[in-house]
C-alpha cells in the first residue's frame, strides 16, 4: 500500500499478496511445501531431515541445484507464480 | 513427463468443453479464442478433438473464481497460484479453474479489444494521437456522451479509425440480461445505485442491474472492467481515477511514489488522502492462452514435468514461441496416441492475438470463433436514442461523417430478438429494426429497416414470426400478444388465450410450419400444435420439445424454419435440425446466417 499517508497509521489497508510476503522464508516453504505435497501434513516442522529431504526433491522436481537448503534460489522459484495441481500426488 | 497416478485419461476421443463464466479482465471473444487455440495445441498432436458446448454436461468445464470457488482449492489472491485443474474422469473431474484475481492478458499487457466505431474490432493502440496529445489509455475526450474510446492506430488524426472500449455502458458479462449494458441509476435492496457495485456479492465481483430495478426485474450482469481497472488493493477491478490526489499532490497517472517496492499503484476515487481507495496497476498479466494450455494438459491427464522449458512445469514461463515442449508431446501421445489423419483446417477467422507463432490450427468440429460483436441494444449511453455514433472529435464535438452507427450492424447484434424466413428472404428482427438476408445467401444484407415502416402496427420487441406457406399470411408474436398481417390489412392484437393457449403462456419463442396446416408454437421447452386454418392449438397441454427434436438445448429463445431445416438458437449459436430430425450443424447466428 501506498505508505505514508496523511498521517502516520492512518491508511488502513490491507491487500491480498501481503499475507505471504509476511511470513518468514522458513514459514514460506514450509506451506509451499505441504500445498505441493513435497512434505505430508503430519510431518510439518517435526524434523530437520524430512524438511532437508522434501526440499531436495523439489529442487529436483524445479531443476534446481539440490542442495536441501532453503537458498536463495529456492526461495525465489517458490515464489514465482504457477500452477496449483500438487507436484507430488498425496 | 509424467502421467496422473493410474495414468488417468478420457475413453473417448471427442472431448467436449464449456466456458461457465468470463473474467472481466478479457472480451469473451478473446477468452473464448484462447481456450480454443490452447485445445487446438493438444488436438494438433494427438487424435482427440474438442467442441465447445453452451449447456449441459461437458468433459471439461472451465471457470474463473476467487479465493474458495466451490472445490476446496482455494486460490490465494494475486499472483502466486494462478489456476488449476484436475485429471480426466466424471463430476469436476477433468475441470480446469482459473483465479480471477490474476491479471489475464495474452501475457503482453492489457487487451483493450475495441466494440463499434470503424475499426472492425481491432485492438486500441497505445499511444495513439489525438488532437496533438498523446494517449495511453482509453479517453472520452472529444466526445460529450462520456463514453471511453481509443485509436485503433498510432496517429487518429491521420488515419481516424476508433473504437469504444470496454464498458459497462457497453455490454456485460454472464448474469441473466444477455449481456445487456448497464442501467444506472439503478435499485438494489432499496438503495440506488450509479456504478458498478460488489454489494451483495460475497465474490468480489462488480455487478450492475440492467434495468433501472433490479429489486423488481431481477435482471443483472458482471461488469467488465475497463482498460485502466486495477487488481489487488483494496478496489479490485475498479478503474483508476485520474487526476487523483495523494498527500496533497495531484496525479494524472499511476505512480510509485509512497512505496518502497517501485509497483506503480493509482487510487480509485479522485481523493486518496479522504478515501484510502487503490489498487495496482496493470502489469503484462498472465496468459490465459499459456496457462490454459498447460491446465487443459492436465484435464486430458498429464502430471507436471520437470523439463523447465515444458509447458506442463509447473511455473508460468512466458513465451511467444510454440508452447509445446518435446516433453510435452511425448506425454500427451503416451497417453492418446499422435494424430493419423490430417491436420485441422487452418482458422478462418484473423487471430487475436499478434504474434503468428502461437497461432494453431483451429479443430474442425469447433464452430469458427466468434466475431467481436456489440451489445444487444447497440445503445451504450443512458438516453435511449443517443448511441455512439460519431467519431470521437475535437470539442465541440462534429458531425458524425461515416462510421458505422453500431444499432445499423447486424453482426453488431449479440442476440436477436426474433429470426423468420418471410417471403424466402431471412428476416432478422430487433429493438424495432429488422434486416433481410436473400435466400441465395449472396449479396449482402439488407438494412435496417424500422419494423413500424413495414407492419405499423407492431410492438418494436418481436418474439416470433412465421409466414404460412398457403395464405402467404404474416404472424407475429410479441409477449402474450399476436397479429395477423395480409398484406397491408392487420387483425390484432389478439391474446395468445385466443388461440386455445393457457394464460400462464408468456411468449411464443418460435414458430415453424408443420405438415397439413399445422404451424408448431415454441415456448422455451414446450410447443404446441396450431392450426393455422381454425388458429387453435389442438390441445391445451404442451408437448415437450425434446421428444421432437432429441440434441437441442434447452430453454432456446428463438425457433424457425428455414429452407426446410429447423433451427434452435441460442445465444449466438443456433442448432440446426435436419428433414430427418437430427441436428446436423451448430453454428454462429452472425457468422453462419448473416455472413458476417
Amino acid at each position: 500500500a501506498p505508505r505514508g499517508g496523511p498521517s502516520p497509521g492512518s491508511i488502513l489497508i490491507t491487500f491480498p499478496e501481503e499475507r505471504t510476503r509476511t511470513l518468514t522464508d522458513q514459514q514460506f516453504a514450509e506451506e509451499y511445501l505441504l500445498r505441493y505435497g513435497y512434505i505430508p501434513a503430519g510431518l510439518l516442522g517435526q524434523n530437520h531431515t524430512s524438511l532437508k529431504h522434501a526440499l531436495k526433491k523439489l529442487q529436483r522436481q524445479l531443476a534446481l541445484t539440490q542442495t536441501g537448503e532453503l537458498d536463495s534460489a529456492t526461495i525465489e522459484a517458490m515464489r514465482a507464480p504457477r500452477c496449483g495441481v500438487p507436484d507430488v500426488a498425496p | 513427463f509424467q502421467t496422473f497416478e493410474g495414468e488417468l485419461k478420457w475413453k473417448h476421443q471427442n472431448i467436449t468443453y464449456r466456458i461457465q463464466n468470463y473474467s472481466p479482465d478479457l472480451p469473451p471473444e478473446v477468452t473464448d479464442d484462447a481456450f480454443q487455440r490452447a485445445f487446438a495445441l493438444w488436438s494438433k498432436v494427438t487424435p482427440l478433438t474438442f467442441t465447445r458446448v453452451s449447456s449441459g454436461e461437458a468433459d471439461i468445464l472451465i471457470q474463473f473464481g476467487t479465493r474458495e470457488h466451490g472445490d476446496g482449492y482455494p486460490f490465494d489472491g494475486k499472483d502466486g497460484l494462478l489456476a488449476h485443474a484436475f485429471p480426466p474422469g466424471p463430476g469436476i473431474q477433468g475441470d480446469a479453474h482459473f483465479d480471477d484475481e490474476e491479471f489475464w492478458t495474452l501475457g503482453k499487457g492489457v487487451v483493450v479489444k475495441t466494440r463499434f466505431g470503424n475499426a472492425d474490432g481491432a485492438p486500441c493502440h497505445f499511444p495513439f494521437t489525438f488532437e496533438g496529445s498523446s494517449y495511453s489509455a482509453c479517453t472520452t475526450d472529444g466526445r460529450s456522451d462520456g463514453l471511453h474510446w481509443c485509436s485503433t492506430t498510432a496517429d487518429y488524426d491521420k488515419d481516424r479509425l476508433y473504437g469504444f472500449c470496454p464498458s459497462e455502458l457497453l455490454y456485460t458479462l454472464d448474469g441473466n440480461a444477455n449481456g445487456d449494458p448497464c442501467v444506472f441509476p439503478f435499485t438494489f435492496d432499496g438503495r440506488s445505485y450509479t456504478a458498478c457495485t460488489t454489494e451483495g456479492r460475497s465474490d468480489g465481483y462488480r455487478w450492475c442491474a440492467t434495468t433501472a430495478s433490479y429489486d423488481q426485474d431481477k435482471l443483472y450482469g458482471f461488469c467488465p472492467n475497463r482498460d485502466t481497472a486495477v487488481s489487488g488493493g483494496n478496489s479490485q477491478g475498479e478503474p483508476c481515477v485520474f487526476p487523483f490526489t495523494f498527500l496533497n499532490r495531484e496525479y494524472s497517472a499511476c505512480t510509485s511514489e509512497g512505496r518502497s517496492d517501485g509497483r506503480l499503484w493509482c487510487a480509485t476515487t479522485d481523493d486518496f488522502d479522504r478515501d484510502h481507495k487503490w489498487g495496482f496497476c496493470q502489469d503484462r498479466g498472465y496468459s490465459l492462452f499459456l496457462v490454459a494450455a498447460h491446465e487443459f494438459g492436465h484435464a486430458l491427464g498429464l502430471d507436471h514435468s520437470s523439463v523447465p522449458e515444458a509447458l506442463m512445469f509447473p511455473m508460468y514461463r512466458f513465451t511467444e514461441g510454440p508452447p509445446l515442449h518435446e516433453d510435452d508431446v511425448k506425454g500427451i501421445q503416451h497417453l492418446y496416441g499422435s494424430r493419423t489423419e490430417p491436420d485441422p483446417e487452418p482458422p478462418t477467422s484473423s487471430p487475436l492475438e499478434p504474434d503468428s507463432t502461437t497461432q494453431f490450427n483451429a479443430c474442425p468440429s469447433v464452430p469458427p470463433p466468434a466475431r467481436p460483436t456489440g451489445p444487444p441494444t447497440a445503445r451504450p449511453s443512458a438516453p435511449p436514442t443517443a448511441g455512439p455514433t460519431g467519431p470521437p472529435t475535437a470539442n465541440p464535438p462534429v458531425p458524425p461523417t461515416g462510421p458505422l452507427d453500431p444499432a445499423d450492424d447486424a453482426c453488431g447484434v449479440l442476440v436477436f430478438d426474433a429470426i423468420a424466413e418471410i417471403r424466402g428472404q431471412l428476416h432478422f428482427f430487433k429493438d424495432g429494426r429488422y434486416w433481410r438476408v436473400p435466400r441465395d445467401s449472396k449479396g449482402p444484407t439488407q438494412g435496417p429497416f424500422l419494423i413500424a415502416n413495414t407492419w405499423s402496427a407492431l410492438p418494436p420487441k418481436l418474439d416470433s414470426a412465421f409466414e404460412d406457406p398457403l395464405t402467404k399470411k404474416l404472424f407475429f408474436f410479441s409477449g402474450q400478444k399476436m397479429w395477423v398481417y395480409t398484406g397491408q390489412s392487420v387483425v390484432g392484437p389478439r391474446r395468445l388465450e385466443k388461440l386455445g393457449l393457457h394464460s400462464r403462456v408468456q411468449r411464443i419463442t418460435g414458430a415453424i410450419q408443420h405438415n397439413g396446416g399445422k404451424v408448431l408454437l415454441f415456448s422455451q421447452n414446450q410447443y404446441w400444435r396450431l392450426d393455422v386454418k381454425k388458429q387453435k392449438v389442438d390441445s391445451r397441454e404442451p408437448y415437450p420439445v425434446e421428444n421432437m427434436f432429441p440434441g437441442v438445448p434447452e430453454n432456446t429463445h428463438d425457433v424457425f424454419l428455414y429452407k426446410g431445416d429447423t433451427y434452435f438458437c441460442q445465444g449466438i449459436f443456433f442448432w440446426r435440425v435436419n428433414k430427418e430430425n437430427k441436428v446436423d450443424l451448430v453454428g454462429y447466428v452472425t457468422y453462419d446466417l448473416l455472413h458476417c
